[in-house]
């Protein structure tokens, strides 16, 4: 339960989100 | 200022203002409290500071800001599986600050509904205190390196944008000295061949102009990649010195407060026996040291969680580390791409 057993790539490639400013 | 977000793993655009971000921060603070909540950038420019940040990049630098700040959030492993970022990232309703606030008022802080908070301890092991203090050193250590490598990484990106500027205008005067149809005194035009010279200069500008857009694309990729990427990196690292701030400031010092506050009781007490006073006072104060043994065993619950959650975020602290290969892979990448195109104009150039 202590453990975090994940790596960087599976991290990162939870989601990606975007942030545009609208014009 | 509003923005457009879009989370790829659910697949919708959501449409967000800055103090959408700030409640959504402030509730994330309160639920997870023990973990490493990046902070937002500032909302305003600090007036009054000398500054050479125009309005436009204040706003682009808080932008970016923002989408580092919630890419943090939605690729931790536990933040990005609670109902609050799921709720930022897709409800659509009129109003989202209240469905923030409703959702944390109703989930609790994340000590009443970990399956293991009360065990916590159990966990642990023995010499955490220790792993504790040589993790954060070494942190820190990490810490300012990567602001060194950020503030360098930023100069070499502002380079190359003002590399772009001048072999642009360098190519633009070129042609403005081939464009001069002045006619050359004669003494010029029987011993030197600047007439020839100065009609080649002018098609040169179109490579300058070349030379030029390598250069401001280098520079933007070393900014998006690397500098970017580094950023990223240190809003990561900076939430973990803050967590750590607020472990010892808070949890520990809310211990030591309810201590304190015990021992002065058990005291009070005491003396209320030897001087015999009336009964139901002092069943009275029986009974809030029984409340405050109860607040005290729920602290030091709530300590061995909070322990037990900064292990976890050091490590993940640690799991991020390999992103260094691939701030220094785009790194490369850029400079190869950069002066491989670049050698390639130039190389059209030399006759």
């Amino acid at each position: 339960a202590l453990t975090i057993s994940q790596t960087l790539d599976q991290l990162l490639s939870r989601d990606t989100v975007q942030v545009e400013l609208i014009p | 200022v509003e923005y457009q977000v879009t989370s790829q793993r659910y697949k919708i655009s959501v449409y967000r203002r800055y103090s959408d971000f700030d409640v959504f921060h402030e509730v994330l603070l309160q639920r997870f409290a023990y973990r490493v909540v990046p902070a937002l950038p500032p909302k305003r420019m600090l007036k009054g500071v000398l500054t050479s940040v125009s309005e436009r990049e204040f706003i682009e630098g808080r932008r970016r800001a923002l989408g580092r700040f919630i890419n943090l959030v939605a690729c931790h492993p536990f933040f990005s599986e609670d109902e609050l970022v799921k709720t930022f990232l897709t409800f659509n309703g009129s109003d989202v600050q209240t469905k923030l606030r409703d959702t944390c008022k109703k989930t609790g802080d994340e000590f009443m509904t970990h399956r293991i908070a009360t065990q916590a301890k159990e966990y642990l092991p023995a010499d955490i205190q220790a792993q504790f203090s040589t993790s954060r050193d070494v942190i820190r250590n990490i810490h300012n390196s990567f602001q060194k490598l950020r503030d360098r990484a930023e100069k070499m990106a502002d380079r190359s944008k003002e590399n772009a500027t001048d072999l642009l205008m360098f190519g633009r005067e070129l042609s403005t000295l081939g464009s001069d149809a002045s006619p050359l005194p004669s003494l010029a035009s029987s011993q030197s061949t600047w007439g020839t010279l100065r009609q080649s200069l002018k098609s040169l500008s179109v490579e300058f102009s070349v030379l030029s857009d390598k250069a401001a694309q280098q520079g933007r990729r070393e900014e998006d990649d690397v500098v970017e990427k580094l950023n990223f990196f240190l809003d990561l690292l900076q939430s973990y010195r803050d967590l750590c701030e607020r472990h010892e400031k808070g949890v520990l010092h809310e211990h030591q407060k309810a201590l304190h506050k015990y021992s002065v009781m058990k005291r009070q007490m005491m003396s209320a026996t030897v001087q015999s006073k009336e009964p139901a006072s002092v069943e009275q104060l029986e009974s809030r040291i029984v409340q405050q043994e109860s607040a005290i065993q729920t602290m030091e619950l709530r300590n061995y969680f909070s322990l037990f959650c900064l292990h976890q975020e050091t490590q993940l602290i640690f799991t991020y580390l390999p992103i260094t290969s691939h701030i220094l892979g785009a790194f490369v990448n850029s400079q190869v791409q950069g002066h491989r195109e670049m050698g390639e104009v130039w190389n059209e150039l030399q006759p």
